[in-house]
């Protein structure tokens, strides 16, 4: 179990603090917000009302012993600043800071920032990816241009087997998994994971999760 | 080839446009403002300087006949909500709206909005996520408790080979594929991504690509 000490608890940091509570780690919010305290005090280990400027404070709170610290504070950058500095004087390993600006992003990596992080960019990234492939459910990408997607299972390749369909040596893709409604079992709720069988035929409504290259990728069959 | 409009060209708007154009697309950048108006007129098809609140304008533009249509405005709650409401009666079949609070997410929707993007709660799942599990290089999700995961080759799996390993009888997980350091394409830069053979000893700086559930990835073992 990690110890996580979020400051800022605006959207970004807020929302960080009750996913990392949530998944079992402790978590200390800070904010110089009273009332935000207090809506976090059920949701966290541990939720304590300070100025992350305040080096005492948070020597007093222990953070140099924890993992990571993330800081969430928008609008203040001299508080950003100095408490990205303070944090890493009094030696937290791994400081992730937010930018809302790409200056900014530049400055706090040279303060120390471990990681920064910029939602609008990270976030406009994936939504280009989904504009540009809507037809995968899913996609991971790897950096020399493969990626894992998942797609809903081509017209015309319903009713064939994998060996018919010998996607290795025809599409350049490799098959990992099928997902496929049915009798799954009682802890998933839905369909289920399966290691393709070679000669079983594919249905409509299977969801086929497949590795290559992108451009591979890109030109499977589109039915719309 | 898509075409999409984007409106409200700053962090989120300007960035997804650029990624769009990049990609290929056809991509209507709209701003208000002049200056940033010019600022996109080489990286797009066509920056336009209009009011996203100005019905005629946007008809003229021909917006009806797009696939999508990007909302990045922030700040001005009442020309986001009315954006949407034109775009939606002018017929653009796709409308997605950034929001700046779950407030104004959940007014979106129900004005007709098909999608909503809250940057700072996506990136705080994302960076949640990866503060939890950090020894994931790189991490898909599905629904039902599956996951695709990157990992370094543990020290005690070095050596050894798949058939060894027996990784689906032991450890419940199915090995998609393997990047390894060597003789990489020409195209790609490099790691290639290989398919697993069964008796080859796996060497240190190998990464593997594993599915399996996700209890059962997260028993994996660690060398930290
Ligand atoms: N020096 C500080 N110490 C502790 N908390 C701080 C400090 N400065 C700001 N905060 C807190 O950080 C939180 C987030 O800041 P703010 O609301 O300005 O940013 P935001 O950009 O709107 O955040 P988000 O986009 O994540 O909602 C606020 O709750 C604020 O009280
Ligand atoms: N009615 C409108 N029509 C066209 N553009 C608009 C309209 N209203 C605002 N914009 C533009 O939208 C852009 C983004 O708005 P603003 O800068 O207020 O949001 P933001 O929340 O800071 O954006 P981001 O977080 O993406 O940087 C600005 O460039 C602004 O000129």
């Amino acid at each position: 179990m990690d110890r996580f000490a979020v400051i800022g608890l605006g959207r970004f940091g807020g929302r960080l603090a009750t996913n990392l509570a949530a998944a079992g780690h402790e978590v200390l919010a800070i904010d110089k917000d009273r009332e935000i305290v207090e809506e976090f005090s059920g949701r966290v280990t541990l939720a304590v009302c300070l100025d992350s400027t305040d080096e005492e404070a948070l020597r007093s709170q222990g953070v140099q012993k924890f993992n990571a610290a993330v800081l969430g504070i928008g609008a203040d950058f001299e508080a950003l600043t100095l408490s990205t500095v303070i944090l890493k004087q009094i030696g937290v390993p791994r400081v992730i800071a937010r930018a809302w600006s790409p200056t900014i992003a530049r400055i706090l990596a040279r303060i120390g920032a471990d990681e920064v992080v910029s939602p609008e960019e990270e976030s406009a990234d994936r939504w280009a990816n989904r504009l540009i492939s809507p037809r995968f459910l899913n996609q991971i990408e790897f950096h020399e241009g493969y990626s894992v997607v998942e797609i809903e299972s081509p017209k015309k390749w319903v009713g064939q087997t994998l060996v018919e369909l010998n996607l290795r040596a025809k599409a350049g893709v490799h098959v990992v998994a099928i997902r496929r409604e049915g009798a799954g079992d009682a802890r998933a709720g839905g369909p289920r994971i399966e290691m393709p069988r070679p000669d079983e035929p594919l249905r409509p409504s299977d969801i086929l999760v497949l590795m290559g290259r992108d451009e591979d990728l890109r030109r499977l069959p589109r039915d719309d």
